[in-house]
This record gives C-alpha cells, structure tokens and sequence, in this order.
C-alpha cells in the first residue's frame, strides 16, 4: 500500500492522472472527467510475503506497452510489484450523436500494490 | 546497476529520462486501455450531439447522473446497486434519443452497436415520452391511451398504455421484446409511430421531434439495459 515518492526504489502505486478535456476526449466522455491511470512499479525483495495481483487494470496495460516495446521478457519470475486492491469505474460517454452509454467496469483503478 | 530482476513491472524502466515522452506513451496506453475496457476499436466521432437539456432530463429521469453548479455531470455511483442486474460490471445502461421519423408521428431510434449482434440480452427496454397538457385542456377526462406500433412492420402494435393525464409528465411504454429483435438486426434501427386514444379531446399532446429552434428538453429516448450474454463475456475472457 506504499505510494511511490521517488525517494525509495520498494514496491509502490504511482498515480498518474489524465484529464479528458487535456486529451481532448471530453467531447465524447460526459462523465467522470478524468482517469486514475495508476500503476505498480519498483523492486520486491524476496522476504516480502506475496499476494495475488489483478490482470485487468491499467497497471497491465504499462507492463504489456514497454514487454511491447522490446524490453526483454522476464522467465522464471519470482515475486512482482502487482496491484493487490482496485476498483470499479463508472463511465458516461456518447458511442455517436444519439445514443449514451453508462457502463460500470470492474477493476478499473489501482487503489493498492503489494509483492505477489 | 544491482542485478536485472526478474519481474516486469519491478523492471519496469521507471520513467525517467525524458519526463515528456514517458507522460505521452503513459497517456496513449490510458487510452488504449480504456477504449479497451469499453470494447471500442476507437473514439466515437460525436457529429451531431443530443441537445443538453434533452440529455441532461434524460439522465435526471433515470438517476444515472446527476448536474453540479458548474454544469458538469456528475454520475451516480450508486447506479449499479440500483440496477436489476447483480453483475453490474457485465450490464450497460443505454440511452438512445429519438431523431425524426419518415413522419411527423413517427420516431426513428438508431440503437447503440453496444455489443456485437445478438450477443446483448435486453434486461429492459422503455420508451419514454412526454405527454403535454394544453391550457385547454378537458379536466373531466382524467385518462387516455399511448399506443406505440412499429413502422414498416405491418404496423404490428409494440406496447400500449393508458396513463393518468392529471399533469403534463413523462409516461413510459415497455418494448423489450421488440428491442431484442432490433438488437439482433444487421442495421438496429426501430422505426415507431406513436398515436394517442381521446388525446385530443382530452387536450393533451405527445412531445414528438419539436422543430430544431423549439426548446427540446422533452424529446423522447428509449432507455435500455443490456447484459452480454454469456458468450460474448466467454468470448472476452478467453480472449
């Protein structure tokens, strides 16, 4: 549950937020008016008890983006800085000019990073 | 420089080096990853948005959302709780305004590509309309009834209601069943005419398509509420 400082290189959530209106996506998205894309990152010391982490957040979406961009795949993985707490998401958004759309979506956001 | 760990996210790169670039690729995987989650292959391109006070009325009605002093919408979280599904995060709430029909008494609703084909099981379907009462309005007839039949079906009735007319106010008509036989259409459209039993002797109107400059907060929508079938949440799990 540690929130990533810069100071220390241990297992934190780093919080990234976007706007829609800076992305220029509040035209289509009514509701909420941003995203907390947060993600897991830093070092998971062996003596750290694990836990099971969650596939479907965005903190997936960083790790596939830079495993995309080449940086080389890790085997025999031991323990991961993975998010161990998320939670849903309500969105409002126009699919075209006359239909909205309000969707709940699980697992949405990283409240927690633990050591899996 | 300790030795490579053997973990993605402990090896991520942290994102230094150029802050700027590492905050582009961030957003662009934000955005990747929410058109993802909503199962869309790109932003939707708004041509011509519902008017405000129809979609902000609509939202109001159906305690989806609600508007703050600053006229920004704010959802209602509890919706799902609300909701008569138990797996919210399968089921999406859709709100499909009606555009003007091949005639004055006819609505034409062009419902979301949600989900792919017959994938979507409608939970419930409502037509929402406004009946209007006109000043003249005849207080001895307290009732009449709203018939909805679909347009280029042989005029096969849909739903039919007979509602109080006390007040001016908006009525709702299911049309489930219909709506599932559209949803499963290549082109999801539903074309319906809307007629009206002693409405006007009674002194009271329908709020139909109102001429662009009219003031449209009362135009009608259907609300939808929509599950992916098993299947298609199969599909997306194995995927």
């Amino acid at each position: 549950g540690l929130e990533c400082d810069g100071k220390v290189n241990i297992c934190c959530r780093k919080q990234f937020y976007v706007n829609f209106r800076d992305i220029g996506w509040s035209d289509w998205i009514i509701a909420p008016p941003g995203y907390y894309g947060n993600y897991c990152e830093g070092e998971c010391p062996s003596h750290i008890a694990g836990t099971s982490g969650s596939s479907l957040s965005f903190h997936s979406a960083v790790i596939n983006h830079y495993r995309i961009r080449g940086y080389s795949p890790f085997n025999n993985i031991k323990s991961c800085c993975v998010p161990t707490k998320l939670r849903a998401m309500s969105m409002l958004y126009y699919d075209d000019g006359h239909n909205i759309v309000k969707k709940d979506i699980q697992n949405m956001i990283v409240e927690e990073c633990g050591c899996s | 420089d300790g030795a490579r760990s053997e973990c993605p996210s402990c090896s991520l790169p942290t994102l230094q080096g150029d802050p700027a670039a590492a905050d582009t690729q961030l957003v662009e995987a934000v955005k990747r990853h929410i058109l993802n989650m909503l199962h869309l292959k790109s932003r939707p391109n708004i041509t011509h948005p519902v008017p405000k006070a129809a979609l902000l009325n609509a939202l109001k009605k159906l305690h989806v959302g609600r508007v703050r002093e600053d006229g920004r919408v704010e959802i209602e979280e509890d919706w799902s709780s609300k909701s008569v599904l138990n797996e919210p995060e399968q089921a999406s709430e859709i709100i499909s305004f009606a555009e003007a029909g091949p005639s004055q008494d006819v609505l034409h609703f062009q419902i979301a590509k949600e989900e792919e084909g017959d994938l979507s099981l409608v939970e419930q379907a409502n037509i929402w309309l406004y009946l209007k009462l006109s000043n003249k309005s005849n207080r001895s007839r307290s009732k009449v009834t709203l018939r909805l039949s679909q347009e280029g079906k042989g005029g096969k009735a849909v739903s039919e209601k007979q509602v109080d007319i006390k007040r001016s106010g908006w009525h709702t008509l299911p049309v489930s069943r219909t709506v599932q036989t559209v949803l499963a259409s290549q082109d999801r459209s539903l074309m319906l005419k809307v007629s009206c039993d002693l409405c006007p002797e009674a002194g009271v109107s329908p709020v139909l398509m109102e001429p662009a400059d009219k003031e449209e907060s009362h135009r009608p929508f259907l609300m939808l509420l929509v599950r992916e079938s098993a299947a298609h949440t199969h599909r997306i799990r194995k995927r």
